[in-house]
């Protein structure tokens, strides 16, 4: 819409020019992208050193949080441990396993290693004991000698828990925690934690049912020494039948972990 | 472009950030739990 007559030299003569408001408007949205980006640009260096705080930070914390872990298993193995509640009654189930994810992330710097948690994870069994009611002593005789280090009540049950050391600590570290059944109190419940690196005295009085909570299945049934009545027999073939039947097992198994008692309320 | 990765590499950082934060707390509590143990 410029006239060709329109002289150059006119002072006037950039008034009259057509306005070039596209190129403004793409020059100011340049300018205002470039400044979104300074600020970007800003934040992410305020966020990278935000980071590198926290991570030297998270450092210096495992750090101590491993030499005062480690202090604490010496003090627990020299001393008889009160201190073993610190697994059981302050740390809550979630927040060790939380920390056990933690300490084998790969940001994490761990005290432990992957493997050993999953070998101890891997390694938890849980044996069924009859025994008296009127017997408080928690003592099952399960072929293995144990030095008993602690005892407390629990909430969900009565009846206090024993806690016992293999009795060839620490080269041994196996583990047991023995409870009266809250379910059936006839029956003593041990749990244990690891395998025994020697061999048991076989001092196996009483029959126990043995179930190994990696398998989820029915481990192994132990009978008397001195079995021998035909009835015995009779009972040993019958519980090992009823043990090889997968549905049998799997019903045991929802029966102890209280599966049952939940779907017959609702 | 410059702008949308740096806001992907910002979001980054921050859920990082975010992450880190998480595990300190985790840490010191249950170092704090440790040292309350011991006291």
């Amino acid at each position: 819409s410029l006239d060709p007559n329109t002289n150059p030299f006119d002072l006037h003569f950039a008034t009259k020019l057509p306005k070039r408001e596209v190129s403004d408007s793409a020059s100011a949205k340049f300018l205002v992208k470039d400044e979104k980006a300074n600020t970007l640009q800003d934040e992410l260096n305020r966020a990278n050193s935000e980071n590198k705080k926290l991570t030297e930070m998270l450092a210096r914390v495992s750090e101590s949080y491993c030499a005062l872990h480690k202090y604490l298993e010496e003090f627990q193995s020299r001393k008889s441990p009160e201190n073993e509640s610190f697994q059981n009654e302050h740390l809550t189930r979630k927040r060790k396993q939380d920390l056990d994810e933690f300490v084998s992330s790969p940001i994490g710097l761990g005290c432990r290693t992957t493997e050993s948690i999953s070998s101890d994870k891997a390694t938890v069994s849980i044996a069924y004991y009859p025994a008296d009611k009127s017997d408080l002593s928690l003592t099952v005789k399960d072929g293995y000698q144990w030095r008993k280090y602690g005892q407390k009540i629990t909430k969900d049950n009565p009846s206090p828990r024993a806690y016992f050391r293999c009795s060839f600590s620490p080269s041994c570290s196996v583990k047991k925690k023995v409870q009266r059944s809250a379910e059936d109190p006839s029956f003593l419940v041990a749990t244990y934690e690891g395998t025994h690196n020697h061999a048991g005295s076989n001092a196996g009085g009483s029959r126990t049912v043995k179930l190994d909570l990696v398998q989820g299945g029915l481990g192994q049934v132990e009978g008397k020494k001195e079995r021998g009545t035909v009835r015995e027999v009779l009972m040993q073939q019958m519980a090992s039948s009823l043990t090889s039947d997968p549905n049998f097992t799997a019903a045991l198994a929802a029966a102890i972990s209280g599966r049952l008692v939940e779907q017959s309320r609702t | 472009s410059t702008t949308s990765a740096l806001v992907d590499e910002l979001k980054r950082v921050n859920a990082e950030n975010k992450k880190l934060t998480e595990m300190l707390t985790l840490m010191c509590d249950n170092y704090n739990v440790l040292k309350n143990q011991l006291m």
